[in-house]
């Protein structure tokens, strides 16, 4: 059974990108067939792994109904690892899609044969950081949200908003089983007081629902993209590889625990 | 003269609220009279600056013409600085705006009566991440777009599409005259390769429009949201108000040599 995960947060720059690119790939490297697809115009993930954007070759299309899903998936330098790239064009289609028929469900329509032929263990998106039509296509389509939290005041804050639009979405029908896979704390700086208050805060209120596995600061990390690499190519031994897959491991004992 | 700037970046945690905030606080320790627009539905510079979210307080009718921008104005604690803060709603804000008549001009329109008052010296829009409806609206409204970036690789690929979308802005004839007040370095950890790599790639290509002045990355800066006060209230003497201050000054000089 494909499990489908959004990476999401409304709060710009918490990691969701850096998650959803070393995730997808730990993932593979632990035997899983793997697809991420590239919901934010901005095309992080896909410049993150290599990718320039390619005009068509997006979920545009897919979201207007004109194209295939399946034409547009690519494979990457990591086995196991399919991508589906963003392109500019991909700005204007949350106005486009606004218009259209079943506009909070396109996403979860055009994944549904994919997801019936089993041919991925996961399918990951990565989400802008906003709330709107792309990323609501998004939660429609997922089983469960995964949100990367920078260790910061302000990603806090937001987490409470993220919160009530989950509740929302399960209450008024959008997508009714849509759960919390987890709440990831990343760019950990032990050294501050302020980062070691948000663990603490969130563990308080998400209990269970935080993942033990913590993501460090690590400039590696952040070094990657240029690189069109994930952190298991560009520094397999270091801090950043270490961690991600540490969460991926821990992401797969709760998925068996469900 | 009423000097408007945006301050936008699409890209995530760059530091525009952060720097939205403390260029205003240290314009108005200059004696500057300065109001700041809270334009993104996360509402962090609203809390920031120490205002829980006000039902009915935001934008949000102002863009759809039910209230005069005037009547949202609050006074802060720090003199000079007056704040029109964000709420939860403005999150409908875009949806509803592109449905009405000139749907880019709506913040334009509302802030003519204030500019033409004089009553400020600055007016400054804390934008949301993304290129949405609401930005359009800031962009379309601004003498000068005001960019933070972030020294880091994804930041420095969303630089080449913010230019794009101004060149565009310029050229359609949303905002002819729009220009770059500058372009200021955030974050910039002096101890990795990747910063510099960055602050010389911006500064090669965008020359005299990089601020000289770079924010350094301090834990105080993202403390003081905690307790709802800019830098110069919270850690008066440390390096990131002072730096602030800086760049303050150094825009100062930028628009008195225009
Ligand atoms: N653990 C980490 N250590 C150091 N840098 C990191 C880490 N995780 C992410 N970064 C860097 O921080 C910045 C923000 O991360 P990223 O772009 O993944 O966030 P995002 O939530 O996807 O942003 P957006 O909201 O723009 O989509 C990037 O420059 C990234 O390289
Ligand atoms: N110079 C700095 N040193 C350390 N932390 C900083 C600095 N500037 C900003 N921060 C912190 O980094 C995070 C991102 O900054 P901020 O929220 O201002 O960016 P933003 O561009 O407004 O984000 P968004 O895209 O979500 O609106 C915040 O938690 C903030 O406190
Ligand atoms: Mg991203
Ligand atoms: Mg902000």
């Amino acid at each position: 059974m494909t499990r489908i995960l959004a990476v999401a947060n409304q709060k710009g720059g918490v990691g969701k990108t850096t998650t959803a690119i070393n995730l997808a790939a730990c993932l593979a490297e632990l035997h899983k067939r793997v697809l991420l697809l590239d919901l934010d115009p901005q095309a992080n993930a896909t410049s993150g792994l290599g990718f320039e954007r390619i005009p068509g070759g997006s979920l545009y299309e897919v979201l207007l109904g004109e194209k295939n899903l399946g034409d547009q998936i690519k494979p990457t330098a990591v086995p196991r690892l399919d991508l589906v790239p963003s392109e500019t064009d991909l700005c204007g289609a949350e106005i486009e899609v606004a218009r259209l028929d079943r506009p909070l469900y396109r996403l979860r329509d055009a994944l549904r044969p994919l997801a019936d032929e089993n041919r991925y263990h996961f399918i990951l998106t990565d989400c802008p950081p906003s709330l709107g039509l792309l990323t609501m296509n998004a939660l429609a389509a997922a089983h469960a949200l995964f949100i990367p939290l920078q260790c910061e005041y302000y990603a806090l804050e937001g987490l409470s908003t993220l919160d009530r639009v989950l509740a929302d979405i399960r209450q008024n029908g959008i997508n009714p089983t849509l759960e919390i896979a987890g709440i990831v704390m990343t760019m950990f700086d032990g050294r501050t007081n302020l980062a070691q208050q948000v663990v603490a805060e969130v563990r308080r209120h998400f209990g269970e629902r935080v993942f033990e596995t913590v993501i460090p600061r690590s400039v590696r990390l952040s070094e990657a993209p240029g690189f069109g690499q994930p952190i298991i190519l560009f520094d397999p031994q270091g801090s950043g590889a270490q961690t991600y897959r540490a969460l991926a491991r821990e992401l797969l004992k709760k998925e068996r625990a469900r």
